[in-house]
Order: structure tokens, then C-alpha cells, then sequence
């Protein structure tokens, strides 16, 4: 019996390696699947065999870029508790991706961040105010949101928006390209705020305006990656 | 000389048969999500001569077979062996729990062939 669990054990560690794994993952607290795999699971469960063939496998449709994996990582930054609140500003966090799971040969072809929460969000300001989302990246990132000298920041996303939907999608795929080439992991940080106005201040307007945003959730960012040694054999396969 | 023809039925011919594979079986139902097993399938049966158009095979295995009636001893039949499969994708957690949907060629036979 130890000679068959010694060969099962490596017949395991041999499939494994097939499927791209070092070893056999063990998730600890695992949390909900994202609804985008989900769909693109289902669909691809659905496809006919016949179909199976034609269909690049090498292409996510979906997203029209190459990729063969998928990967929804959760972000495991902290919010930034600044000891002076600032009045104008609603949100502010730190977003760390642990994007170290890719693998050398892996060639990331999209990155996809999103923002959620879990239901819109209106307001019937009469001033004009909106809702001013920011992303930076920086240049390190302290994981546990400790005290971190402020390192440089750059400004990759400024939008407005009159108001806040569920989900909020922002391609940074040449950030995290770039990203990829001297760090394992991505940095950012997230600042949601209201934009001014001193009749809206002056009478608490940008506080209720704030409140309205209690209802962010998470993000996380959708990674698309091609590996080149899997998808090399198999379009030489093909032309076969 | 005369040749050694054995008695194949249709049911010994090489084909694809039926195998379901359950992830739980194999002790991976903690990290796989989707799907909870699969119809994997596998090739089984024999390619005798004389070797039909139904069975797939490379003309190497046509002049195997040919051999193998003459010499049944000295030279075996081709392998009966997949000739083409599809992907599936599976929809697992990796160790930093994060969920990943993954292509993976060349897991489920479609058809078989004596090579």
C-alpha cells in the first residue's frame, strides 16, 4: 500500500504539472465565484464537441483578446484611515494585487479592474455636484496598510460621474503589463470623493453625498493570460 | 503461408468507451469548482486485420496488422489509441484563494484509432 500511494502520488504531482500546478492548491477561506466566470464557463460547457475544435482555444471571445487562463484576484489591500478627514473626500483604500501566481511563461494579455458596490447610487443634488473617482498607482505598497511613507504616485484614472453604478470596469491591462516587468505584485490606490461646491458644504450637502457611497463592496481584478507553451503545441497541432 | 485471422467481434473493435471522471474520486473537490467530473471517455479494442475504414488507422498500422496475421508471435497488433480530443475548462481556486477558469487541451476523447 505505501509503493501505491508513492505512485498515485506521483501519477497526482505528473497531472498536475500537466495542468500547469506546482502542487495541489488548498484554498483557505474560499469566497463566492465571479459571475463573469461563471458565464464564460457555462458557455463554453455548452459549446458541442464539433465546435470545441474550431473555437480558438487560445482566445478568450469574450474580452476579443489571446488567453487561455482566467483569473479573478481579490483585493487584499486596507482603507485609509488619514487622521485629518478631509471633508470633500468619501473613500479612500489601498488596493493590493498578489499577482505572483503568474507563471514566467505567461504572457498577460488583459487586466481588468472593477469596482463594486451593492447597489447604485443616485443623488438629487440640485448644485451639480458629482461623484470624483481617482486611481493611482504607486510606486510600493505597504500590504497591511501600515504606516507607509507616501511613495510617488501617479495618477492613472480621473473620471466624474453623476452617479455610481454597481460595478465600475476600468482597463488597466498596459499598467499591469508594465507592472509586470519589475514587481510581482500591483499597487494602487482608490480615492472616491464629491466635487465642491460651498452651498452644498455649507449646508452638509457633501456628507449626505458621501453616505450615498456606503455601499462599496470590493474590487478585484480580472487577469487574462496566455500560456505560450500550451498554445504553441496546440496551434502547431492544428496546422497538422 | 497461410494467415491467422482471430475472431473479432464488432464489440472487441477499437472505439471509444465510456469513463467518467469524478474529481471528488481523485480527492480534488476542494479546489475544483466546476466541473464536479467529466465524460473523459477512453480507447479500447483491437485493430485486426484486416483493418477497416471505420478504424482510423495510419497505413503503418494497415501494414502492422498484415505483419501481425503472418507472425502473430514476433510482431502485435497496432494500439488502439485516441486520434482526437477536445478541451474542457475548469473553474478552480488557487492557494490564494483567488478563482481562476482555465483551457486545458486534449482532455476528453472524441475517437480512437489503431496507430
Amino acid at each position: 500500500s505505501v509503493v501505491l500511494g508513492m505512485e498515485l502520488s506521483l501519477q497526482e504531482s505528473l497531472l498536475l504539472k500537466s495542468l500547469g500546478l506546482s502542487t495541489k492548491p488548498s484554498p483557505k477561506t474560499p469566497g463566492p465565484v465571479p459571475s463573469v466566470l461563471w458565464r464564460i464557463f457555462q458557455k463554453r460547457k455548452t459549446l458541442p464537441s464539433t465546435n470545441k475544435d474550431l473555437a480558438d482555444a487560445c482566445r478568450v471571445e469574450e474580452f476579443n483578446v489571446p488567453g487561455n487562463i482566467i483569473r479573478v484576484f481579490a483585493d487584499q489591500g486596507h482603507f485609509i484611515h488619514n487622521g485629518q478627514p478631509q471633508r470633500l473626500l468619501c473613500l479612500q483604500k489601498r488596493l493590493y494585487f498578489n499577482l505572483s501566481v503568474l507563471e514566467e511563461g505567461e504572457h498577460l494579455t488583459m487586466a481588468q479592474l472593477e469596482i463594486k458596490f451593492s447597489h447604485n447610487s443616485y443623488h438629487t443634488s440640485s448644485q451639480g455636484q458629482v461623484f470624483e473617482l481617482r486611481l493611482y498607482q504607486t510606486s510600493q505598497m505597504s500590504l497591511r496598510g501600515m504606516p507607509s511613507h507616501e511613495h510617488s504616485r501617479k495618477l492613472l484614472v480621473e473620471q466624474s460621474f453623476a452617479r455610481l453604478h454597481k460595478s465600475l470596469l476600468f482597463n488597466l491591462s498596459g499598467v499591469a503589463k508594465d507592472w509586470r516587468a519589475y514587481s510581482r505584485n500591483l499597487g494602487l490606490i482608490l480615492e472616491i470623493s464629491v466635487s465642491d461646491g460651498a452651498s452644498a458644504v455649507a449646508s452638509g450637502g457633501l456628507q449626505s453625498l458621501c453616505a450615498s457611497i456606503d455601499s462599496f463592496l470590493d474590487t478585484s481584478l480580472l487577469v487574462v493570460t496566455l500560456s505560450q507553451q500550451q498554445c504553441k503545441a496546440s496551434r502547431r497541432r492544428r496546422r497538422r | 503461408r497461410s494467415a491467422y485471422y482471430p475472431l473479432v467481434t464488432p464489440s472487441n473493435l477499437c472505439k471509444p468507451r465510456r469513463l467518467y471522471i469524478s474529481f471528488s474520486d481523485v480527492g480534488w473537490e476542494n479546489w475544483i469548482i466546476a466541473p464536479q467530473g467529466y465524460m473523459a471517455n477512453y480507447c479500447l479494442g483491437e485493430c485486426p486485420f484486416p483493418l477497416t475504414a471505420e478504424l482510423n488507422s495510419t497505413n503503418h498500422a494497415i501494414l502492422q496488422t498484415m505483419v501481425h496475421s503472418l507472425d502473430p508471435e514476433g510482431t502485435p497488433q497496432p494500439c488502439c489509441v485516441p486520434v482526437r480530443l477536445s478541451p474542457i475548462s475548469i473553474l478552480y481556486y488557487d492557494n490564494d484563494d483567488n478563482v481562476v477558469l482555465r483551457h486545458y487541451e486534449d482532455m476528453v476523447v472524441d475517437e480512437c484509432g489503431c496507430r
